[in-house]
């Protein structure tokens, strides 16, 4: 553990809470893809199975691996029925064969060991990297955020910018140890937040409302 | 798993 990934994974559960705060709050999970949501429950339960195998890495790490399976549950339980009707299916139109299909087919061919948990864990990681892509169309297509929900996205993509400065201190720190899967699929996961920080920084951190140009 | 690849990451 070093403070890149420490603080990597703390803006990933302020994150979550930012968006439960969100839901909450506004009694409304308007503007929040759904389809994202889903996926990242999917890529928990995918790369967590550890959890049941005996693979013990640290009470940390099991903790938040729980967490991290629950706290998406439970969103999706918030989204599909407890606020419901606040969910509008109309602009959450990303197609998910896009993204599932070809990161299974990529789990197939690069992965650690052509074994259930390894090629499971390998689609984890691409899933992962492509999974804000639903919410990131949907911002696109409304052309606007409200500001917390850009405060989400903030936290995510500080999260995965965070893990590599982690992984070039591993490398150093660790006999040029390396993870090419988790380094290549986290570099193009952290590469789609790029349009969204400059608005970011640009508008929303200068006090203004999340707009794009129309 | 002295490989490189313990997954230790969340």
């Amino acid at each position: 553990m070093n403070l890149f990934r420490l603080v990597a994974d703390l803006s990933h559960l302020a994150s979550i809470f930012i968006l439960l705060h969100k839901i909450q709050t506004t009694r409304s999970c308007r503007g929040i893809s759904i389809k994202t949501q889903l996926l990242y429950v999917l890529v928990f339960v995918t790369r967590y199975l550890d959890l049941f195998t005996g693979d013990f890495v640290s009470i940390y790490n099991s903790v938040m691996k729980l967490f991290f399976i629950g706290s998406s549950c439970y969103i999706i339980y918030l989204m599909r029925i407890k606020y419901k009707p606040t969910n509008d299916p109309s602009i959450d139109t990303f197609r998910l064969e896009y993204i599932l299909g070809p990161t299974a087919v990529l789990a197939l061919i690069f992965n650690y060991k052509f074994t259930f948990l390894e090629v499971l864990w390998a689609f984890s990681i691409y899933l992962e990297a492509v999974a804000i892509l639903p919410q990131l169309f949907m911002l696109q297509r409304t052309g606007e955020a409200e500001t917390i929900t850009t405060h989400y996205l903030a936290a995510l993509g500080i999260y995965r910018g965070l893990y590599i400065p982690n992984w070039i201190y591993r490398y150093f720190t660790e006999g040029g140890a390396i993870d090419p899967i988790a380094v290549v699929a986290g570099i193009v996961q952290t590469a789609l937040y790029v349009d969204f920080f400059y608005v970011y920084f640009t508008k929303v951190l200068q006090g203004q409302k999340f707009e794009l140009p129309a | 798993d002295g490989d490189g690849h313990s997954h230790d990451e969340l």
